[in-house]
């Protein structure tokens, strides 16, 4: 059995070890709760803007 | 300490540079401030931090055989000889490795009891942190260390005798400098001419031309009696490699070194050299520890010596075993599968005949034979096949991480989805949600985009991602959206958690067939194992990454897919989600 995830459009930053060794068609062992990744400097980036938009000056 | 007996006192006096011992602790200590704790380090730097000296002195066991034991770090397996029949086998086989300062550290040795005819099996295992044996301060660098069971790793099955150290990076150059003089001194009096001293330059790959190897040579020649030898070499190489690089490639495997600092080429070099003339004790070339238990295998090692540094890999499906990467330990294992499952698995998905074959009726069969399966585990007489996958998965299944003794599972399936100990399974940075972590216990392969995931693994020709999530979930933003596959192998534990942190919007069933999810399978232009398979999309709502699909694949035999969450539920990242189970 497998389980997929799917992140949206540069949502995730996913770490470079995983990356770099599936682009090798090498799978990784890993375990529940091992990092994964980050949220995408860019995602993050879109939140910010969206939480200036909100502020309302006074 | 473990000096050269060549490495004389009178040259370390001379030597105005600080202690063996101080320098080796430098090093260790420029590795520590150069890994930073908080960061996730990548497997990008090749940063060498020196060649450590393991040497497996001896065991004692607790019956006699004849025992032979392995050596792992990273992607390398080294193995020694077999001992005789004895419940104290006496080795002394040691290994020249690169301890690079963020690559594998952590070194796992396997005992074996070998059988001549039939094939050897693990007795006992220990795992040695490198980095943290090495920066302790200890005169004979001797370790004894506990064999673990390998089915209960809180039991011990005897104890292993291990020497480590670094190897003094000033005898690291000066022994090199010996090999080389030996290789190139033709008429063997110790000394290099002008002419070998040329043939030396040229096979070092450096063009520099005769007018420049002519100064080289008089350069070296620091007595002027119009040779050159070990120390005038040796002393070449430390000085002028400062300078300007003399050594552009690898004598022996070709490998341009510029990219490398002065030491690390040499580090390069003297392994390359001691692997290509058979030189170490130790027997090296596997690739596991089970590769290095077999006994063809290690025939075949004794025909062919060649350099660890030019092994072809062949990964995934095109290997003759399923390799992977083991994270933490970071070492490549081989997974445990029957040889005639995988030649039948080759038949079947990899050929068009044997996809044409399943299309015509054997889709049902596969789904009648996982229900049927589904039945048989969940009768009280199932329990009994219990201690028997325990043992043949014994170095993979941790009894002692189980939250519930073996004798409360009535039914094979209620053991297939354990529960595991709180604590089991630490979450990476449980209180950041900008952190996603990992699902299951798996076999991980993830891609920055759908497109690299086709380039790289999913091969079935079909493949789209509204393919796999269906035309309702499926948004543009998931179409050119980032992928990670979590493969289980029978073996793990089979409850997956959330990845991430959010509000559970919803599930949706699609009914398919029950394919392996097997690379072979999946890595094979004849099959659409994702898209075809039985499966249930569910979508989680989360502040800091927008919507996660996460979609949980049915196989044959494991079929059965259970959440224990509900919609509209909110699921903390590592909180347990579901899990699969024997049936159709």
């Amino acid at each position: 059995s497998t389980v997929i995830c799917v992140f949206e459009k540069d949502a995730i930053q996913i770490d470079e070890d995983l990356i770099s060794n599936s682009e090798r068609s090498l799978e990784t062992l890993v375990y529940v709760g091992m990092r994964l990744g980050v949220v995408s400097k860019r995602a993050q980036a879109v939140k910010d803007i969206s939480r200036l938009e909100q502020c309302k000056l006074e | 300490g473990h000096g050269s007996s060549r490495y004389t006192a009178d040259q370390e006096i001379q030597d105005p540079k600080p202690s063996r011992r101080a320098r080796i602790r430098r090093r260790l200590r420029l590795h520590r401030r150069k890994s930073d704790p908080n960061k996730f380090t990548t497997f990008a730097a090749a940063d060498f931090a020196g060649i450590v000296r393991i040497e497996i002195v001896k065991a004692e066991m607790k019956f006699k055989d004849r025992w032979l034991a392995c050596l792992s770090l990273g992607e390398r397996t080294y193995r020694t000889e077999i001992s005789e029949c004895t419940d104290k086998p006496v080795w002394k086989s040691e290994k020249k490795v690169v301890l690079e300062s963020n690559g594998p550290h952590m070194a796992r040795i396997s005992v074996f009891e070998t059988n001549r005819l039939s094939k050897n099996n693990l007795v006992g295992y220990c795992e040695i942190d490198l980095m943290e044996v090495l920066s302790q301060d200890s005169e004979d660098n001797l370790e004894v260390i506990n064999l673990l069971d390998v089915s209960s790793p809180s039991k011990t099955v005897g104890s292993i005798s291990v020497i480590c150290y670094f190897e003094d990076p000033i005898e690291t150059e000066k022994y090199f400098s010996r090999r080389l003089l030996a290789i190139m001194d033709n008429n063997g009096d110790g000394k290099l001419t002008f002419s070998e001293f040329t043939d030396l330059i040229n096979a070092f790959g450096n063009q520099v031309a005769a007018a420049k190897k002519e100064y080289l040579f008089k350069k070296a020649d620091e007595n002027g009696d119009g040779f050159v030898d070990i120390d005038e070499l040796a002393t070449l190489l430390a000085v002028q490699q400062e300078h300007e690089s003399l050594i552009s490639n690898c004598p022996v495997c070709g490998e341009i070194l510029g990219k490398f600092d002065k030491m690390n080429a040499i580090i390069h070099l003297t392994l390359c050299f001691d692997e290509g003339t058979g030189n170490q004790v130790m027997t090296g070339g596997f690739l596991t520890d089970k590769q290095a238990s077999y006994g063809w295998i290690l025939k075949l090692s004794e025909w062919t010596h060649f350099s660890s540094y030019d092994v072809g890999l062949k990964y995934g499906s095109s290997s003759s075993h399923i390799l992977i990467f083991d994270r933490r330990t970071k070492r490549l294992v081989e997974e445990i599968i029957d040889g005639k499952i995988i030649l039948s698995m080759r038949a079947i998905y990899q050929s068009k005949v044997g996809l044409t074959l399943i299309d015509k009726g054997s889709k049902d069969l596969l789904k009648s034979i996982s229900e049927k399966q589904g039945r048989k585990m969940n009768s009280l007489e199932s329990a009994k096949d219990i201690p028997k996958f325990i043992d043949f998965f014994k170095d993979q299944i941790n009894l002692d991480e189980i939250k519930y003794p073996l004798e409360r599972f009535k039914t094979f399936n209620e053991f297939f989805i354990r529960e595991l100990k709180h604590g089991s399974r630490p979450i990476a940075f449980k209180e950041r949600d900008d952190i996603a972590v990992c699902a299951a216990d798996c076999r991980l392969t993830a891609f920055k985009t759908v497109d690299d995931s086709i380039r790289f693994w999913i091969k079935g020709r079909k493949f789209s991602m509204q393919g796999l999530l269906g035309k309702d979930i499926c948004s543009s933003e998931f179409n050119h959206g980032s992928l990670v596959i979590f493969r289980l192998a029978p073996q793990d534990y089979h409850r997956f958690h959330s990845p991430v942190s959010g509000v559970v919007e919803s599930f949706v069933e699609i009914p398919g067939s029950l394919y392996t999810v097997n690379p072979i399978a999946v890595n094979s232009k004849y099959c659409n194992v994702f898209t075809e398979n039985k499966r249930v999309v569910s979508v989680i709502s989360t502040s800091e990454f927008g919507k996660v699909a996460f979609v949980a694949i049915g196989a044959t035999m494991v079929g059965s897919i259970t959440f224990t969450r509900e919609k509209g539920d909110y699921i903390h990242k590592g909180d347990e989600f579901g899990y699969f189970s024997f049936g159709g």
